[in-house]
This record gives C-alpha cells, structure tokens and sequence, in this order.
C-alpha cells in the first residue's frame, strides 16, 4: 500500500 | 510604489490559468529580482513556485520588497478581461489594500483599469534546497499532457520511471492497465519536439494523476516540459517562460506506508 506523502515532509520552512 | 509593465500582457493570463485550480490564495512577492509566487495546495501534497524576473518586463519599478495577497480565481476573473495583445501594467501604492490591473490596446486606443482588493494571507514559505535529480527528462509540453490525460481515464496514479531504455508512465485501473514509453529523439527538425533523457541513476516513482493533469494547464506557456525525479524527493515539473522565467511544480511521491 502507498501513501500520499506531504511537501512539507520534504522542505522545510525558510 | 509598484509599477510593473508587461508588454506580453497575455504570459500572466496564462500563468494564472495555469495555477488558479491548484492553489486558490497566494502571496505574490515583488522585489527587484521579480514578480515571484510560492504557494501549496490545501492538501500541501503540491507546490506552486513562480518567478517573472523583473528584466523580462519593459518598465519594473518596486521601491521596496512587498507582498501581496490575492484570490487567485479572482485575479483570473479580472485577466480574463485583458485582450491577448494587451499590454498589462499592475500597479500598487504602498501600504494600500488594493492593486491595479491595467490594460492597454497594443494601439494605445484603449485604457481600462481594474482594481482589485488585496487580502491577508498567512502562507509559510518553504526552503527548497538545491538537489541532485537521478533523471531529467525534457519532452514536448503537449506530449506529456496529452500522457497524463490518456492515463487518468484508466488510473488514479502514474509510477513514472526511468532507465536507458527510455521514460516509462504507468498506471492501472479497475478496468485494465497502460504502459507509455517516450524513447530519447533528438533526431527531429525542431528542437522543441525532441524527447531527451539526463539518467544518472534509474528511477521509479509513483505521484497522483489528478496533479500532474493540474500542472499541465500550464502547457501554453512553453512547448517543452522538463521533470526531474529524485528516489524519495518530489518530482519538478518545470515550464519555461521564454525571456522571464519559470513556473514550477513539485509534487510530492506516494510512498510505500
């Protein structure tokens, strides 16, 4: 199964 | 005081048909590099990156840096009342809660103004670090539209892969399954319809069909498109804007739970 994985997971605030 | 003058007044009528379903308030960011936007999705699985360098406009005035909120649709709603030759001039005086729109028949015979409220948004600006991308892949825009079409009538998903055999979008659906693979031609005529694969590494992942359609309504803005796929990162997916920039889209990968 996969999931959907969120952008802010990726970058980070800055 | 702002004052941004685009003879190409029709390149922002694109733009935001290009990302006024994806994200439906934003930030625009004025400062001496450009007129630039960043914004997610509500569901913060896509990202929006927009930059008009301040070069590519024939007179760009921004005395200081400033951001800008708008309703995307409605900002739309107002463009849509340029004509496609018109000359497009936003315009904002400090600290006010309104920006101009103005439009200007090529002939100069026609002046309108649309003014347009302003609104707060609190929007989280996020970092994007430089990355190594396992493939980029360059391809006609409309070839890759015409892909993600075709494969949204039979799935929800695109595993989109890479190896030196080519570029392969797959999906699967309660009806059946679809394979298309685009080989490197860099043998035709024109540039703009080749097909060229940068593989440094195979790569395979899997994304959301509904966004990569959602990203193609930025296809009249550049006759190519270029996706760069990292393991584990979001795919860009990347339309020039010929003399002033980009739009860019990432999208985050669906990943194994």
């Amino acid at each position: 199964v996969r999931k959907q994985s969120q952008i802010t997971a990726f970058f980070s605030p800055g | 005081m702002l004052e941004l003058r685009l003879v190409q007044g029709n390149l922002l009528k694109k733009v935001l048909e290009a990302v006024k379903d994806l994200v439906t308030d934003a930030n625009f960011d004025c400062s001496s590099t450009g007129f630039s936007l960043q914004a997610m999705d509500s569901s913060h699985v896509a990202l929006v990156a927009l930059l008009l360098r301040s070069e590519g406009f024939e007179h760009y005035r921004c005395d200081r840096n400033v951001s800008m909120g708008m309703n995307l649709n409605n900002m739309a709603k107002m463009l849509k009342c340029a004509g496609n030759d018109d000359i497009v001039t936003i315009k904002a005086d400090d600290g006010s809660d309104t920006v101009t729109f103005m439009f200007e028949s090529p002939n100069q015979d026609k002046i309108a103004d649309f003014e347009m409220k302003l609104m707060d948004i609190d929007s989280e600006h996020l970092g994007i670090p430089e990355a190594e991308y396992h493939a980029i892949v360059r391809m006609p825009s409309s070839e890759f539209a015409r892909i993600c079409k075709d494969l949204s009538s039979i799935g929800d998903t695109v595993v989109i892969s890479v190896t030196k055999e080519g570029v392969k979008f797959s999906t699967r659906g309660d009806i059946g399954n679809a394979n298309v693979v685009c080989r490197q031609n860099t043998t035709v005529d024109k540039p703009e319809e080749s097909t060229t694969i940068e593989m440094h590494e195979p790569v395979s992942l899997t994304f959301a069909l509904r966004y990569m359609n959602s990203f193609t309504k930025a296809t009249p803005l550049s006759s190519t498109v270029t996706i760069s796929l990292s393991s584990e990162l979001p795919v860009v997916v990347e339309y020039k804007i010929a003399e002033m920039g980009y739009i860019r889209f990432y999208l985050a990968p669906k990943i194994e739970d």
